[in-house]
């Protein structure tokens, strides 16, 4: 199948993107770590960390696209999110990963591991959300 | 001559998704 054009993708996972962290610091999207995620969190205030769990990972009727069904938080909310299949998540203690690494390689050359059911992605949620 | 170019800088939030779905205060 012919590739999904990067458009398609925010620009800010292509390899050698500047991303700001919260106290200040830039780093490019491929150095990013886990605690730089922690630490930005802890500095904003504003954002918490959530742990969102893989639980299932789907075909769906659109084109190169998955639905993934995650567990969100302390509370395992069940969310369903339906992505192109090289939408990179960033996996705790792993960095980057999607359900197609050899085309978010192809398309945003960051490197990226394959995304499994049981991975623990980083998300965020408002620290004033119950 | 190199002329200075802009290269965009992104918060590092916009980088991991907002999944929780409660309601705010």
């Amino acid at each position: 199948a012919p590739l999904s054009p990067t458009s398609a993708l925010p620009p800010y996972f292509m390899k050698g993107s500047i991303i700001q962290l919260a106290d200040g610091e830039l780093k490019r999207v491929e150095d990013l770590r886990t605690e730089d995620f922690l630490q930005s969190a802890e500095v904003s205030g504003e954002l918490k960390i959530d742990s969102s769990t893989v639980e299932r990972i789907d075909t769906s009727r659109t084109p190169d696209a998955v639905i993934i069904q995650f567990s969100v938080g302390e509370h395992k909310a069940q969310v369903c999110v339906e992505v192109l299949v090289e939408y990179p998540f960033f996996v705790f203690g792993q960095g980057w990963s999607s359900c197609c690494p050899d085309r978010t390689t192809q398309l945003l050359a960051l490197s990226c591991a394959k995304l499994s059911v049981g991975d623990v992605c980083i998300s965020l949620t408002l620290k004033s959300l119950r | 001559n190199v002329e200075p170019r802009s290269v965009p800088v992104f918060p590092w939030h916009s980088l991991v998704p907002f999944l929780e779905t409660s309601q705010s205060n």
